[in-house]
């Protein structure tokens, strides 16, 4: 463990947990794409079958059960809190989410570090975490308003990979053979997806203006 | 240390 990779996992969290203090205290889920929240339980599905059978310590074991749980939480409450379920928009949040799906299966079953059931998972699971933001980010383009919550969600959630990409370059210096190029390059473009967000975000803090992605 | 294949990471 390193501070980088620390530092991801809490801002990872922090995202999580502002979404969930989003949706419990106010009850709202405006602005917010269940789809991509959709996505995200997949992503933790696939990418922790292996919670039971491979322990590496008592934080990852921790962790992986808040990610999975506050995912599937957040869509339960967003499917069917009838308070929640009222605010979300439905007819904006479009995106055709299992479309992104089947490009990344192919993916990882072309493109993999071993052709095993739980590595191709795994591997998919990355794939899709990379682009399970896009819905969220269609969704921000068409709703005007963004609230402080849902873009310190957004923030808070691409900046984490951002800090894994700094864990990468420094487990590639400091442990040998450490080479993965499949997690370098999906989480780069995963991170890259951000970048007009956290442009626009960042021009919106310093103008001290609500945040407008261009239409 | 964990070998190589096990994922460390979450």
């Amino acid at each position: 463990m390193n501070i980088f990779r620390l530092a991801g996992d809490m801002t990872h969290l922090a995202s999580v947990l502002v979404l969930l203090l989003k949706i419990h205290t106010i009850k709202s889920c405006a602005g917010v794409s269940l789809k991509t929240q959709e996505l995200y339980v997949i992503v933790f599905a696939t990418r922790y079958l292996d919670i039971f059978t491979s322990f590496v310590s008592i934080y990852n074991s921790l962790m992986k059960l808040i990610f999975l749980g506050s995912s599937f939480s957040i869509v339960w409450y967003m499917r069917y809190h009838k308070a929640v379920h009222r605010t979300y928009d439905r007819e904006q949040d479009t995106f055709r989410h299992w479309f992104l799906m089947l490009p990344c299966i192919l993916l990882a079953l072309l493109i993999h570090e071993k052709f095993t059931f739980f590595e191709v998972m795994w591997t998919f699971s990355l794939y899709l975490e990379a682009v399970a933001i896009l819905p969220q980010l269609v969704l921000l383009q068409r709703t005007r308003n963004i609230d402080n919550l849902t873009g310190q969600y957004i923030f808070l959630l691409g900046g984490y990979r951002g800090f894994y990409i700094l864990n990468w370059i420094y487990r590639y210096f400091t442990e040998p053979h450490y080479v993965h190029w499949i997690t370098w390059i999906s989480g780069l473009v995963q991170t890259l997806l951000y970048a007009d967000f956290f442009y626009y975000y960042f021009l919106s803090w310093k103008n001290n203006k609500k945040l407008q992605l261009p239409a | 240390v964990a070998p190589d294949d096990v994922k460390d990471e979450l």
